[in-house]
């Protein structure tokens, strides 16, 4: 039990950086930010925690509460990621996760989402913003049929459309 | 593996029998407010065996589809005031295909009684061996680190440092 | 105090509903929705607790926590609007409340504030969607400017460029 | 009355003194995620006397500008780290107008003691007092139905029956 543990979290805290690195480097900060986990007390993880630290790029260290919105959910997604690297389910389910993002960062994590999504990594994302759902290989798109009181949907292939 | 279908029957804005799909590696699901897209994710996460807590209900009867009006000021509880009997039973079916392409139908079913029925390829099955075939899919419901609902992505990387050593631990 | 409570109970009962109307209504339901304060204990209001219920157009009665995301921000500005039309206070500052909602809806608030906005009802409006801030009257653009580890302001008047 | 500008000194992001606005009947705030967008609201409600635990810090020294690096690992606490002397004091004074055309300057100070200083067009005040004209405007921070901080929008449809009579009675 208390080896599993160690191997997930020295796995995590590994993958972390490169995958936050991932989704924050841009043309003006190619190297991008920096995350790493810490444990509160090193004897023993299981008793204390684990503690997550991301900083965006060029901005100074600060604590995981003073980040704003986009960045904390930026952060979120990365950790997300790292975790999932480590024991793989087949899919991501996300509902509006880049509800508080703005447009740079959407572009971000939807080309992250394509670059890493395949046969063994699938996504569905529910997303209300274009610069994100463009970018999916289909579409599910639900609607409200009034006359029978019923949410209804249909699927669109975006592969047969050229960009 | 890969989710490739969903089918749903009278399950929450759903009505009646649908399928849904099919998923690529990178599906989005888009629509406007109050269409249903909060309900599929909803719908997916109660074929995995997700509790109706988590999908915004407090019992497994609110997840049937139900088109008649409530409490509507001045109007009585009577069931028969809608255009149609509601149904009493809802479904979904997911249909999955493991890396070796072998194809998987799980299948959870509210019966009239309010309880859960649990169907992989049209066998019943108990919740545990239900759930010990998604554990060997890798789909872990006990962590959900893979389902992130509606307003709940900010909060993953402000939680406490306790609850990521839970998360971690139900992981690995 | 008891007759303040009812005062300000019954005043804002009575104009939740054309609030909630006003950011419903659309060529596709010109009535719009539905909304209305009921009292948990009539008797005494003090003890218990006020029920706030809000139906989208052409939807059956549901409770609040069925509402979807979109639909809850509606049903929340209106309610936010209709408390301040008894105790105005002369500003209202929001901070990415449009995050969860489509651009109908997105549009429809822009709307109501640029129809309700005057001398003594100003709304400052904090937003990442081009189709709520184009309506504004100015902006107020805030960027962080690198060298110097700072955010800065610049302030543009939209009401000088025509539409 | 309305507020018509800013004037923020060494706030959360904004770095030495800066003069924001002037404020329309409807101005939007743009910019990138962690551009300061949300520290502008916090300065707002800062100056209007709401307290540092809703403004995203645990006490007032935090919402000084800090540009200097802190827990960098393996990097000491050393003041002197950063390639200035980080400022000790801070304040937000907001400029308003009141219906009868008389102009306030309401002005918040944090001292480098860590508390807060009140003045109102220059001349020093209880917070009692600072309070007692907002209130005269119509500005009721305790019940502060009219600042919707970052996420908070859906909580105020879905809050208790009880809550809401709180917030009412507050206001009435
Ligand atoms: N059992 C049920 N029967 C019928 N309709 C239901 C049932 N449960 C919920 N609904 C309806 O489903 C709608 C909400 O759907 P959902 O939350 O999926 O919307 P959404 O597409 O996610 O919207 P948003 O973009 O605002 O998040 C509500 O209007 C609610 O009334
Ligand atoms: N005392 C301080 N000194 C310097 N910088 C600070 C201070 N407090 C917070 N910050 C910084 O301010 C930034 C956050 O700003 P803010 O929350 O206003 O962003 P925002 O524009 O609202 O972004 P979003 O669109 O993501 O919500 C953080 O990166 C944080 O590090
Ligand atoms: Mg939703
Ligand atoms: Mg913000």
């Amino acid at each position: 039990r208390y080896d599993l543990f160690h191997r997930a979290y020295h796995h995590i805290s590994d993958k972390i950086d490169q995958i936050y690195k991932d989704l924050t480097k841009s043309a003006t900060f190619p190297l991008g930010g920096t995350a790493y986990l810490s444990l509160e007390n090193n004897e023993d993880p299981y008793l204390h925690g684990i503690k997550y630290h991301a900083m965006p790029p060029m901005k100074r260290f600060r604590d995981m509460e003073q980040l704003s919105g986009g960045e904390k959910t930026v952060a979120a997604l990365a950790l997300l990621f790292a975790i999932h690297s480590f024991h793989p389910s087949p899919f991501f389910v996300l509902d509006e996760v880049d509800a508080a993002l703005d447009n740079t960062n959407v572009a971000k994590v939807a080309n992250y989402i394509r670059e890493n999504c395949g046969d063994n990594f699938q996504f569905i994302v529910i997303s209300l913003k274009q610069s994100l759902y463009e970018k999916a290989q289909s579409l599910v798109g639900i609607y409200r049929e009034q006359s029978i009181n019923s949410s209804q949907t249909l699927t669109i292939d975006l592969e047969q459309y050229p960009e | 593996g890969r989710l490739v279908e969903l089918e749903v029957e009278n399950f929450k804005s759903y009505k009646g029998r649908q399928k849904i799909g099919p998923f690529k590696s990178f599906t989005s699901v888009i629509g406007p407010n109050g269409a249903g897209k909060s309900n599929l994710m909803d719908a997916i996460s109660f074929v995995l065996g997700v509790k109706s807590a988590q999908l915004r209900s407090a019992q497994l009867k609110e997840l049937i589809y139900s088109g008649r009006t409530r409490h509507q000021p001045g109007e009585g509880e009577n069931p028969g005031d809608g255009d149609e009997r509601l149904p009493r039973r809802g479904y979904v079916a997911a249909l999955y295909i493991t890396d070796d392409g072998k194809v998987l139908r799980f299948m959870r079913t509210i019966t009239s009684s309010g309880s859960s029925e649990y169907k992989i390829n049209g066998k019943t099955v108990t919740h545990t061996e239900y759930n010990g075939l998604l554990e060997k899919q890798n789909i872990l419901i006990k962590a959900r680190n893979f389902l992130v609902f509606q307003g709940d992505v900010e909060a993953v990387a402000s939680q406490s440092a306790r609850d990521l050593t839970l998360m971690i631990e139900q992981i690995s």
